[in-house]
């Protein structure tokens, strides 16, 4: 939790900065595993050549992710969190520091594989999205409602598994509905590419 | 963080009682969707006859787990954390507080999902298990040494899906092994009941 909106208010610093800078700033947020890495080094191929991307990865440990997403032309950036299961405004605010901001269009930030912490914290970004998977089974909706309340977009991926794992798709949107009648659902595979574009147009890229 | 101690405190007191009831308490803990609930369920309907068994879930918001697993024919109990994304000691005390647990001889609780945090906040039990399933991709073990040090065994779930995902099973294990030589690791499949036998073995069930 956020005692004494010590985040907002540095998460309010953050969407200054960026503003000032022109920097389209995304959250990418959701369980381990979802697929936000293999989204974003789908959107970085994408749109690689339209726009100057950073990509901010936040993990507990090591740099796989921010490694992944280099080989896609882009400049990448590795934050460790060793112990928290969030970032959070300040971390941000602080492995930016020392980084041009005005070099870049878009920063994509993967947020640490947990569906739950993250959405307590804003980190100044444009848009919080949350990726969430088939895999997961067909109760994480439900199960997480204040998840879905505080983010801007959800994404479904793997939906080219949804066959071989039998998991309705249709169900999964109507528990989003049913919490957010209006937020955009956008269904995605990461892997075949499906849906991609949607996800471009959803976050206005 | 467990600030204080406070949790470590509660952790014990929870464990003396659990022995002064004969109870023999077993943690489940792994990210969202991982199969704790469907593994949970199959140890009900291997271990039913032998043992009186109460399952405990955990979870922000629903009780769907506590459901499911009570039509194995066992009682269950739901918590809620509401915000809380991890279990702790104390909440399991208050809800066990008005159950008589001298009825019993096996509890497992079901944590909230989430790799992370559970693995900081004890609660008493017997065993810390951490489900961790194929659908998460190859590298989860190596995001999260904490949590595979502070638990007492890993469950490699939904192992029928290894070919389809294309996942390496044994660099899997290589990857917990370099984190701890001696820890057991159990290859499962909640579906097919594949390992189930070997995963009550190491539970000493
Ligand atoms: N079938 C299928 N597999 C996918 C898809 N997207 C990701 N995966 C697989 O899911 C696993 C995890 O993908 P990642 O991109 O690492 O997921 P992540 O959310 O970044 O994981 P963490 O950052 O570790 O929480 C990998 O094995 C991917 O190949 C998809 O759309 N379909
Ligand atoms: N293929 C396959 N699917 C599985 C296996 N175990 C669980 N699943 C599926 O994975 C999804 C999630 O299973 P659950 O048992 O609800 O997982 P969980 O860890 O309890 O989920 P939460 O409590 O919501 O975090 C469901 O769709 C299950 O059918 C398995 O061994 N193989
Ligand atoms: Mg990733
Ligand atoms: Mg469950
Ligand atoms: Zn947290
Ligand atoms: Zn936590």
């Amino acid at each position: 939790q956020d005692l004494f909106g010590a985040n907002e208010e540095a998460a309010a610093i953050n969407a200054a900065v960026f503003r000032e800078h022109g920097n389209r700033v995304f959250d990418i947020m959701g369980s381990v595993g979802t697929g936000k890495t293999l989204l974003i080094e789908s959107l970085c191929e994408r749109l690689g050549d339209k726009y100057r991307i950073l990509m901010v990865a936040g993990d507990l440990a090591t740099s796989i992710d921010a490694d992944r997403v280099a080989q896609h032309g882009v400049d990448t950036l590795q934050i460790n969190t060793q112990t928290a299961c969030h970032l959070d405004a300040r971390m941000v605010r602080v492995a930016l520091r020392d980084v041009d901001l005005s070099k870049y269009d878009v920063i994509f930030i993967e947020n640490v594989g947990n569906l739950i912490c993250p959405a307590g914290y804003p980190l100044g970004a444009e848009k919080k999205i949350v990726i969430v998977s088939l895999t997961e089974g067909p109760y994480m909706i439900r199960k997480h409602p204040l998840t879905i309340k505080r983010c801007d977009a959800v994404v479904i991926n793997k939906i080219d598994l949804a066959e071989a794992l039998e998991i309705d798709v249709d169900a999964i949107e109507r528990d989003i509905r049913e919490i957010d009648a209006k937020i955009p659902v956008v269904r995605v595979s990461a892997k075949t590419g499906t849906g991609i574009d949607d996800l471009i147009q959803v976050l206005g890229l």
